[in-house]
């Protein structure tokens, strides 16, 4: 209740009339990014609280999971619109989970920001459904313009991109694996070479 | 090749090779002679002390001239390729601040984005008094002046270019005279040259902008602005926004849909995208390495 309160505040604070308009000082601009992050970051340790709860108790999977649950790190990464994900970056293996807000199935194409391979250590990516069965997903590189973008720190120089359906109201969990040789078995696996100028496609 | 096309059969783009810029559009079969192009106003300089000498700033848009393009006619944007079985996606770059992705999906979706980076915008060294930078998009169709924006998300509402319904105004100033603030949509609907087949062809931001059509068959969407003079309205400040020593980089997407004006879903389909864009899905990250592909 306390998060949801906070930004409840500040989202009563930012319908000031130089808040929306962006006519505010610098200073109270910048204010006013703090205030949203602050209140942004609570929402998302309880938004994570909740689905814990929900995973915990859910009745149509496993007793394993639901106790494996419990500890579910459930994080979100703020810079997914400067291709940066901490999460993503480093691990081999992680589970996207993604709530659709709306009253009606969505359907959303997920961009992860993740390593890419070289020709010499390729490495490739697989994406599960809930139901184990392969999704199909696709390596882009991420250009320069967005690289070196000030502030930006991850060194991760691709995103993975499959097409997510999300229940109303409700979530979905994806389990991205990542493998550090080319996997000849894999399902729909795909890679993508860092040196660009030996990249090759087909038409 | 002198023509590259990404995309699908249901949805295309087709981009000339030579100057790297948007030249036609698919969709669903309605073909659509469509440019895309960065431009900017130049700031306007005065001391404030009467209307006519009100300088550009926070509150003020009263550009200095029409339009200018980022890059000259002859000047090519430079560009890079992906394609894939998912999306192909063009990586340009217009001149030094203004940089796009194009995105056309191949599976699921029935728009096409325009994935803006502007910025740092040129410092005060700039000869021209700050610079408002517009994504315009301009197209073949006949619209008499006529276009339709949001009204904060909610109806839709016509719009006229130097016209105003309740009563005979009088525009001094082009351009500002004729913005509107664009909350979610910006359409317009006209016959193609020789056509007698209606087009609708829609911009969804994924912020609130101002924008306007001020030529027919055109659409055109504010995205930055860095000015360096206070318009007197109170502020004390010049737009004057930097972050890591530099001016601000902004990053944004435009959607666009077109299609049949026979088509009455497409309010109703640009109305969902809109949705979608509002309230996207939220990610949360967790390991994976307690599962098995078979516990999993």
């Amino acid at each position: 209740p306390d998060s949801l309160e906070l930004l409840r505040e500040a989202m009563g604070v930012m319908q000031h009339h130089d808040a929306i308009t962006g006519t505010e000082k610098q200073h109270v601009a910048e204010d006013y990014a703090k205030l949203l992050h602050d209140a942004v970051s609570g929402c998302a340790e309880s938004s994570g609280d909740a689905l814990r709860k929900i995973f915990a108790n859910a009745t149509n999977v496993s007793s394993q999971y639901n106790k494996m649950a419990v500890n579910m790190e459930l994080e979100t990464c703020p810079g997914l619109n400067i291709s940066q994900c901490a999460y993503s970056e480093r691990e081999d293996s992680f589970v996207v989970t993604l709530y659709n807000p709306l009253a009606r199935t969505k359907k959303q194409f997920v961009r992860l920001p993740v390593q890419a391979g070289t020709q010499e250590a390729q490495i490739s990516y697989t994406v599960l459904d809930h139901e184990g069965k392969a999704v199909p997903s696709q390596l882009v590189p991420v250009p320069s313009f967005v690289r070196n973008l000030p502030g930006r720190t991850a060194n991760t120089t691709a995103e993975l991109i499959f097409l997510a359906e999300i229940p109303p109201v409700g979530v979905a969990s994806y389990l991205v694996n990542r493998q550090k040789t080319k996997n000849s078995e894999g399902e729909n696996a795909d890679y993508l070479y860092a040196d660009l100028k030996s990249a090759k496609y087909n038409k | 090749a002198d023509q590259l096309v990404i995309g699908t059969q249901d949805l295309s783009l087709t981009l000339d090779t030579k100057s790297g810029r948007v030249i036609n559009g698919s969709f669903n079969g309605t073909e659509l002679n469509l440019n895309q192009e960065f431009l900017y106003y130049r700031g306007a300089s005065g001391n404030n002390e009467v209307f006519e000498n009100r300088s550009s700033g926070a509150y003020i848009f009263r550009p200095n001239g029409t339009a200018h393009p980022i890059l000259d006619g002859k000047d090519s944007i430079k560009f890079d390729f992906v394609a894939g079985d998912l999306i192909d996606e063009v990586h340009q770059t217009w001149g030094d601040f203004v940089h796009q992705i194009i995105r056309v999906y191949k599976v699921g979706v029935d728009y096409a984005e325009f994935d803006w980076v502007v910025g740092p915008l040129p410092d005060k060294k700039d000869p021209f008094d700050g610079r408002e930078i517009i994504n315009r998009f301009t197209t073949n169709l006949k619209t008499d002046g006529h276009f339709a924006t949001d009204s904060n998300g909610r109806e839709t509402l016509h719009r006229k270019l130097n016209h105003r319904d309740t009563w005979n105004v009088s525009i001094v100033e082009q351009e500002a005279g004729n913005y509107y603030p664009i909350t979610s949509l910006l359409r317009l609907t006209g016959m193609p040259e020789n056509s007698d087949k209606g087009v609708s062809l829609a911009v969804i931001p994924d912020r609130a902008q101002g924008g306007s059509s001020l030529a027919d068959g055109q659409l055109e969407l504010m995205v930055h602005r860095r000015l360096f003079r206070d318009d007197a309205f109170g502020v004390g400040e010049a737009l004057n926004e930097t972050a890591y020593g530099e001016g601000l980089i902004a990053r944004g997407t435009h959607y666009v849909r077109a299609g049949s004006s026979e088509d009455k879903t497409a309010l109703g389909k640009e109305r969902v995208l809109a949705q979608d864009v509002l309230l996207p899905v939220i990610l949360f990250f967790s390991s994976g390495k307690n599962y098995s592909k078979e516990q999993w």
